[in-house]
């Protein structure tokens, strides 16, 4: 069990040294755990370090910051096992204009592969998509789908997307 | 293999039908608070025998069975219906399209269909079993996630991980 | 002390069911102890219908609807011994344009007797403050102000919010 | 009684001097992830008297010094000005404009002064003691107590009521 612990673990550490270049553009991160303890109860020490600022615990980083580098480590640790489809819901909220820009291009990336299905409330992720479903409830309590699909009509996308929010 | 249709009646906030076609690639839901988003996330997960409550952020199992509004009473089951594509055989099954369909009654009775033939919840999980799709919804990355990985928490950062191995 | 919990727990429990009105516009709210318990031990229940729903317990609600009613209590105990100024740091990302509307409501009404520092990333909270500071990092790790008073001066208004977001 | 201005140079990302005017009513803080907004909120805590290292996201308050970037050295002390309107009288004291300076320098040593004269940290509590500006920083709400309320944890829920009786 320890065994399979490490081996996971490395493979998820590896991962996450791609996935947080991947959203930040840059900058570096680590997964360690403190050699001299047992794998099995070790804490697990997240450092990162957005370019040009300094390597830091990841507690000691802004609220958006912190929200990239957590997606960024629970992409590395679906990659162990990808499932043909990810869902996401609302992990976009902390982030800003420009990083909304760099998760929505990792994403794009990895929806070659995988099926994603993303709920959010943000305009720039919106556009990302290219279908669009929208939930609405007219009667209170009752939920009902209100389709809007926007695959190769991107005429129509704009118009859409303010209808939603 | 990607999914290519969600439906649900009874279950949570659709006590009207929803059938909701998805697509390769990126599709958002999108609609105002608590209309009903992270409700879909939960049918699929649902239908996809996810058993513990606390991962549908219920109490207990039957109350994702819709309990009523003001103005409508309460159903007294709730069903799901999800269809993957198969194509690529990559299931372990002849079928080129599986629809896996899962009811709960409030007698607490469960009925689960695979292309509308009655099997048991272990068809089910033997059919997912290679694909990530097992029990761990792994494929679902949300806020709380964030908020648990990101936790000075240790024990629970580790659970993150522990659930990947 | 127990004494005087139960006198603080009944001064935040009647201001909540009365900032939970003004966030919701309507609706209810409760906060409640198992009278059998000691109220120094008693866990604590909160209990809310959003307009038109069922009474629940608040982790049955909806991201948007718990954080708002979150905000809701937590203003209900800022009331119990109000400060002259308050600081809210990004409480309003999981809302909704709509519910971004109401709170935004609730926060000018309260503005009028303290000061209010908000820290937001959304457009429309900015859209309701008199002044606006912009902070930036041109250089990485050193922030710097680019102030942008609008008050009395909502020409101003659209355009710096653009360049800050 | 409201806040008239926000000085600080050597605090967290202040390695500029910040200089931050302040009105009554609704002031805005915007700008993107990072950049240093919730550490204006730090600032103003720490001036206040703010004690305790995880209020201000720190492992200890030597943290809060400038720590340097790949371009900057580290600085040697960390200052913060922070001036209030008095003319109402609410502080006990005949000053109607009062600014509290705290200072800490890398040795450990810290200065506090009121209107430029020297006094110690007690000086300033017993100044805010009456105001609800005391040791609680109950006057700003953020993200973390919005989670730790709604929170399954009770133990976490009663704190933010405890910390109000
Ligand atoms: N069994 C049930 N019967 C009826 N209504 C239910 C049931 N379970 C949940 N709901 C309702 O569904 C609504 C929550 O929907 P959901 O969590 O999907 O919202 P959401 O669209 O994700 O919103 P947000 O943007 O705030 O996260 C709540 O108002 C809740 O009362
Ligand atoms: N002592 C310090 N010395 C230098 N830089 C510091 C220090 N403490 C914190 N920082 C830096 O300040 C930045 C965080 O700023 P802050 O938390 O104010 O961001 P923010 O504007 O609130 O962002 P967000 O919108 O993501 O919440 C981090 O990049 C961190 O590295
Ligand atoms: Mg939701
Ligand atoms: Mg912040």
């Amino acid at each position: 069990a320890r065994q399979r612990f490490l081996n996971t673990f490395g493979r998820i550490r590896e991962n996450f040294q791609n996935t947080f270049q991947e959203f930040f553009e840059g900058g570096e991160a680590d997964l360690t755990m403190p050699p001299e303890e047992d794998p099995l109860e070790a804490p697990i020490i997240i450092t990162a370090r957005p370019w040009g600022k300094r390597l830091q615990s990841i507690n000691l980083l802004s609220g958006g910051e912190r929200a990239l580098t957590a997606i960024a480590l629970l992409f590395a640790i679906y990659l162990v096992k990808p499932s043909p489809f990810c869902v996401l819901d609302e992990v976009d909220a902390p982030l800003d204009d420009a990083n909304i820009a760099r998760f929505v291009k990792v994403i794009q990336k990895f929806s070659k592969q995988s099926q994603f299905i993303v709920v959010t409330h943000n305009k720039g992720t919106m556009e990302s998509g290219e279908t669009l479903h929208g939930v609405t409830m007219e009667e209170p309590g009752v939920s009902r789908l209100v389709s809007v699909k926007i695959s190769s009509d991107s005429e129509n996308q704009v118009d859409s997307v303010d209808a939603f929010t | 293999m990607y999914l290519t249709r969600l439906q649900a009646l009874g279950f949570k906030s659709f006590a009207q039908k929803l059938d909701m076609p998805l697509q390769k690639g990126i599709t958002c839901v999108v609609g105002p608070n608590g209309c009903g988003k992270s409700n879909v996330v939960d049918a699929l997960r649902w239908a996809l025998g996810e058993q513990r409550p606390r991962s549908l952020r219920s109490g207990s199992m039957g109350d994702v069975i819709f309990s009523g509004t003001r103005s409508r009473k309460p159903l007294g089951m709730a069903e799901v219906s999800l269809t993957l594509d198969n194509s690529q055989k990559i299931l372990p099954t002849e079928f080129s399209e599986v629809t896996i369909t899962r009811r709960l009654f409030r007698s607490g009775e469960s009925d689960y269909l695979l292309n509308k033939i009655p099997c048991r919840l272990k068809d089910i999980q033997n059919l997912l079993m290679d694909t990530g799709l097992g029990t761990q919804s792994s494929y679902v990355i949300e806020q709380g996630m964030v908020d648990e990985i990101i936790s000075d928490n240790a024990e629970e950062r580790r659970r993150c991980f522990e659930e990947a191995a």
